[in-house]
């Protein structure tokens, strides 16, 4: 899956995954 | 708000009754970040509206390698202008359910 997992020392954990295309400013 | 070029959003309904919320974060326009951003994909988190500060979260994200050190302030300003909003909006509707 495209998803990605980290968690930061301090515990939090930071899932990534990808912006819809919908949501992305033309660049 | 100021368009930071970093969006934040809630990653889920809010009840108004748990004092940790999910939201999202992603960079809309990488141009006005001074860093560039490891990557454009949406980093999800969890966020404690009681015991947590938004610089916190944005420190974190600097540390996890997300963004670059001299972005900390612009994270930092996006996290708390949506949190802002979801408390303005909790002290004005309250818990939906009672």
């Amino acid at each position: 899956s495209s998803f990605t997992q980290v968690v930061h020392s301090a515990g939090r954990r930071f899932i990534v995954s990808p912006v819809p295309e919908s949501r992305l400013k033309e660049q | 708000a100021e368009d930071t070029g970093v969006r934040v959003e809630l990653a889920e309904e809010d009840h108004g009754r748990k004092s940790s919320i999910a939201l999202r974060l992603w960079v809309e326009d990488p141009k006005k970040l001074k860093g560039k951003p490891k990557d454009n994909g949406a980093i999800e988190f969890t966020f404690d509206l009681e015991k947590e500060t938004p610089d916190d979260v944005a420190q974190e994200m600097i540390d996890s390698g997300f963004f670059h050190e001299s972005d900390l302030k612009i994270i930092a300003k996006s996290i708390r202008d949506r949190v802002a909003l979801i408390q303005w909006r909790r002290d004005r509707i309250g818990p939906r359910i009672q």
